[in-house]
This record gives structure tokens, sequence and C-alpha cells, in this order.
């Protein structure tokens, strides 16, 4: 049926709630509706409207939806992000989805502050069948980093992956720390870390993007993973940082379990967020 | 700043009377934006807005103030109200008093538990810690590690089957050895996921705790208000904990979470060291989100 005048405003608005209600952010949600509104002169169906509406966010998306390429070896993946978003869970997916790929995977608790995150990762080790290089809880991540790297081009290893401790983004002695880090592993192995992986939730509002524009100031980010979108959260702000920052979305969490990880696809994203 | 705002948009008003509908819509404007890119929830933002109005609406400009400053304290006042409230204390009655941590995965359960333990026993108190996750890998080492640094006892969970003989077995360990205090760390879970809803209700039913607390990260955006209803019609919350408010996330969700659940917030967690556990204050957070 027709979407007049009066009726047709209501229908924007109520797209624009919708966006707004999934974290894409008063400005980008305000912005995209906006485009609409100039070029929806005319048209009068209320479906039109959302299929017009996908498309656009379709078309920012679309843009960072680039698989990560594993093209190198030793492939050297620095996982980061503040804290339990789901970094060291999703190093274990990762490290399971590699193996099974035939590559030979080597992990680094690089986390050596938080309790218990070595023995985390170790458990992730054991269930995707691959060793974790760590030292104790307290020491040097770069240290870690430094024999992670070692071991790795002794050993053969096509994909190392490096923990990070969580770390919000306003510390400036952790971004300091993780610099460093970064700096460890490039000297190490020139061009490591390949991958820079900000490893986001889904349920995070607004202050994801100041997130991945203090990390990626810091140490140049390459990569996005969106985890737990197996709840009830859109991820909606993943929008304005790929409109923004244009970083590529190469993963989202769904869910727990070893499996759960998918890589990201821009049109089955939009289909669920509106 | 918003303050500033209100000071460009209401600076012609003084002189003229009450402040008109006019002037207000605009000031509103900029509310409503600021509380939506502070993750308050849109339809909180709604019902906020038109409590603002009509307190502003028709109300003198008093000669002490600014019109810009009245309409700012109007907003930061209506928002501290709404934070604010009943008496934010933990309820501990009980022999031993059980205290139950609840919330979404890698919200600040594990490390609050710790940091309550820590707050009771320089109060005092005697808290024993439960780790009753046993679904996280190293979640019940981690909590372990986190107990001995400060000295605090725990239940050994190791070789326990399940979450609900875990509670069990430290109930009676608790009344036993005359610790007053249980505090119970539970897996973090989907308010969607019917499975483990039901176990915490289980484990609900064993501790009979005195407070339930939703453990609940600063940084949440819209979805507060779902994650908060969810666990709030599963089990009941009796208190908010919010965890990384020494970030910079404006902290919108906290007025989602108290109005869902018509419960108040109680703690503020503000680092990841052990002391890093704040009493919260309602208008701290109403100038955080108002910035
Ligand atoms: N439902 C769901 N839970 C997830 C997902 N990814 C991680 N988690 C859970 O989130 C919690 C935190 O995960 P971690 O891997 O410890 O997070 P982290 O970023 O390494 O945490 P820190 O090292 O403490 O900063 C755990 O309970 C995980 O099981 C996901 O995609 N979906
Ligand atoms: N900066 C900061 N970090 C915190 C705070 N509270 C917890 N954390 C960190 O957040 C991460 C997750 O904390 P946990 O206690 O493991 O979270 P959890 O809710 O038990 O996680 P699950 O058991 O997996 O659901 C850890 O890195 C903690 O150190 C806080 O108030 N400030
Ligand atoms: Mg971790
Ligand atoms: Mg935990």
């Amino acid at each position: 049926s027709a979407v007049t005048g009066a009726s047709r405003e209501e229908f924007l608005e109520k797209l624009e709630e919708s966006l707004i209600t999934s974290d894409v952010g008063i400005k980008a949600s305000t912005e995209i509706v906006d485009s609409l509104r100039t070029k929806l002169v005319g048209w009068g169906n209320g479906e039109k409207f959302r299929e017009y509406l996908r498309d656009a966010i379709y078309d920012i998306l679309k843009e960072v939806e680039k698989p990560l390429e594993v093209d190198k070896s030793p492939f050297v993946i620095m996982v980061l992000g503040v804290n339990g978003v789901g970094k060291t869970t999703t190093i274990g997916k990762l490290a399971s989805r590699y193996s099974a790929e035939g590559r030979s995977v080597m992990l680094a608790a690089g986390d050596t502050f938080r309790a218990a995150a070595i023995e985390q990762l170790e458990g992730w080790g054991k269930r995707a069948g691959c060793p974790v290089v760590r030292q104790e809880q307290g020491g040097d991540p770069g240290a870690v980093v430094f024999d992670a790297m070692k071991a790795a081009r002794a050993r053969g290893a096509d994909v190392v992956i490096l923990d990070t401790a969580g770390r919000l983004h306003t510390k400036v002695n952790l971004i300091e720390e993780l610099k460093k880090v970064n700096r460890v592993a490039s000297r190490e192995l020139p061009g490591a870390p390949h991958e820079k992986l900000l490893v986001l939730d889904a349920s995070t509002g607004q202050n994801a993007i100041n997130q991945a524009r203090i990390f990626n100031e810091a140490v140049g980010v390459t990569g996005i993973a969106l985890t737990k979108l197996d709840g009830t959260a859109r991820g909606g702000i993943i929008i304005p940082i790929a409109r923004e920052l244009k970083i590529p979305i190469r993963f989202v969490g769904v869910g727990e379990g070893i499996d759960d990880l998918r890589e990201f696809n821009a049109r089955d994203f939009v289909e669920a967020l509106v | 700043s918003l303050s500033e705002k209100f000071r460009k948009i209401l600076k012609d008003v003084r002189g003229l009377g009450a402040i008109s509908e006019a002037n207000v819509q605009e000031a509103l404007k900029e509310v409503r934006l600021a509380l939506l890119e502070a993750d308050v929830n849109f339809t909180v933002v709604k019902d906020f807005i038109a409590i603002v109005k009509e307190k502003a609406m028709g109300k003198e400009v008093l000669e002490s103030l600014s019109p810009g400053q009245q309409f700012t304290k109007i907003v930061h006042d209506e928002l501290t109200a709404l934070l604010g409230g009943e008496n934010s204390g933990l309820e501990l009655s009980g022999k031993p008093a059980v205290i139950m941590l609840v919330g979404l995965q890698g919200s600040g359960k594990t490390t609050t538990t710790a940091k309550l333990a820590y707050h009771l026993k320089s109060k005092g108190r005697n808290p024993y810690i439960v780790p009753a996750d046993l679904f996280r890998l190293a979640a019940v080492l981690q909590l372990k590690k986190l107990a001995s640094e400060i000295k605090v006892d725990c239940f050994d969970s190791e070789g326990m089957n399940n979450p609900p003989e875990i509670c069990r077995e430290a109930v009676r360990i608790a009344a036993l050895k005359g610790y007053d205090i249980l505090l119970v760390d539970t897996a973090g879970r989907l308010h969607i996921d019917g499975t483990l809803m039901e176990e915490l209700k289980t484990l609900k039913e064993i501790l009979k705790p005195s407070e339930i607390l939703f453990v609940a990260d600063s940084m949440t955006g819209q979805d507060a208000v779902n994650t908060a209803r969810g666990f709030n019609e599963a089990i009941g919350v009796t208190g908010v904990v919010l965890t990384k408010f020494d970030g910079d996330a404006r902290g919108g969700a906290a007025l989602s979470m108290r109005l869902t659940t018509g419960r108040p917030i109680k703690f503020i967690g503000t680092g990841e060291k052990l002391d890093c556990l704040e009493v919260f204050h309602p208008s701290r957070l109403a100038g955080r989100i108002l910035d």
C-alpha cells in the first residue's frame, strides 16, 4: 500500500529509530536516513524504503568486507582491545580454524597481567591442538612476544597469534605497552604483526568509536572482530566505524564455542540489522 | 559541552520572564542529542525529555541564574534524581548472607566478586568466595588467585560436578566455619539463553541470596534495556554494579538499567585492581552523561 506524505515521514522516523536502537549512533542514523529522504521522493511503499535503507548500509559495509588473507609465513596476528570483549576466546577459535586448514599454529600468552590469563589461553591451545609460548604472570609481555617470534621461526610455524591483556584505550601507559609489544614483534620478524586485530563487543555503545580511533592511532588496526553477536545487540556501531576509519571487518563471534566464528558478510549483517 | 550549548540557546531569555516553548524546544533537542550520544536508550530519552520539558516550561527564570544555567540545573537535577533514589547499601541479612553476581559474558563479575570481598573484609566482615563458573576455561583458578591476593578464603570448586552442587556445598561449609557473607561468582550468560537462565533460578533457590547484583559494563549501548530486563524478569535483580567506569564511556546505559530494573546502582568498578570499587554517586554519573 502507498506510504503517503505524513505516514512516509513516520516510516522514515521509525527506520531512524531502529538504527539508533541498534547502536548506529544518532549522527550516522540521521545522515543515512536523510540521504534516503531526498532519494525517496515519490516512492510509495514501506517495504521498498526498508530495502533502500538496507542497500544504503550495504554500500557502506561492503567497503570493509575484506577477509583476512594469510599469505605469508609465519603470519603474525596481534589481538588487542579493551577488557572482556572476547580476545582470548577469539584466538582459540582462530587457532582451531587455521589448524583445520592444515596450518601449524602457535599462540603467545602476551597477557602477563590478569589472573589466570595464561592458563585460559593454554586451555584454548589444548583444545585447538597447538603450542602456547608463555612465561610467568607479572612478566614483561614484550619478552613473551620476543620468545614467540624466535620459536615461530625455529619451528616453522605458519600462523602466530599474540594474545594481549585487555586495556582501556584511555590508559596511556597501557597503550604505550601495546606499542612496545608491536615494536618487539616487528623487530624480531620484519612485517610482523601482519594483522593487528581489534576485538569489539557487539553490545558496546558509542564508546566503540573511541576505542577504534585510539587503538588505530596507536598501532594501526588492520582488522576488526565483532564478538557476541549471538546476543540481542545488533553491533550497529561498526557502521560509523566503517565510514570513518574504513578498517576491514574480518570476523564475527557468535558464541562461546570453538567453532562459533564466522567471516564477516556485509549482506547477512544488514539483513539482521534492519 | 551541553551547559555551554544551553547558555547560547537561552542567552536572550533573561528579562523576558519565563522560558518560552521555542527556547525550550531547541534546548531539548540538544539534550536529546547528548543523551543518545551517551548511550541512553532511545525510549528512555523520549520519557526523560517529556519530564524535563514539563519542569522547564513556565518556570520563572531566577534572577540569580542565567536561563542557560537554570536549564542546565533542571536537566542535571532530574537526571540525578532518576539515577539515584533509594538506599544503595548492601542488604546483608542471613546467616550467612549471600550475594550472587550475575551478568553477560565479560562484564567483570569475577573481578567484582573479589573486589566486593576485599571491600567487606576491610569493613570487618568475614567473607567466603565461591567460584560457581565451571564453564569458562580457568575461571575457578582466576577467582582462586584473586582470593589469595586479598587473603580471603575461597571454596574449592575444582572437581565439583555442577554449579548447584558447588552452591549447596559452599553454603554448608560456610555455616560450619562461620563465614558471615558468601560471594558467589556465576558464569557469564545471555539473557536469551533459556537453559542458563534456568540454572540461575536453581542457584537462587539453593542460595536464597539477600543480594543479586547485575554486573554490567558501563560502555554498554542500547541493548542495556534488553539485558537488564531479561535478568530482572528471570531472577530479580536487587542492585547493579557498573564496571570499567575508569574508561571514557559516557555511561548512559546506567539510566536504562536503573529504570528497567527499578533497582539502585550500588557500586562502580574503577579499575582492574581489587581496591578499585567505589560506592555509586548519581550526580557524578549525571555530570558525565551530560558532559
Ligand atoms: N556469547 C558469546 N560470548 C563470547 C563470545 N566471545 C567471547 N565470549 C565470552 O566473553 C567472555 C570474555 O572472553 P575473553 O576471551 O576472556 O575476553 P578477553 O577480551 O580476552 O578478556 P580480557 O583478557 O580479560 O580483557 C568469556 O565468557 C567468553 O566465553 C561470543 O562471540 N559470544
Ligand atoms: N579497567 C577496568 N577493567 C575491569 C573492571 N572490572 C573488570 N575489569 C576487567 O574486565 C575483564 C573481564 O573481567 P572478568 O571479571 O573476567 O569478567 P567476567 O564477567 O567474570 O567474565 P565472564 O566470566 O567470562 O563472563 C578483565 O580484564 C578485568 O580485569 C573495571 O572496573 N575497570
Ligand atoms: Mg584475554
Ligand atoms: Mg568470570
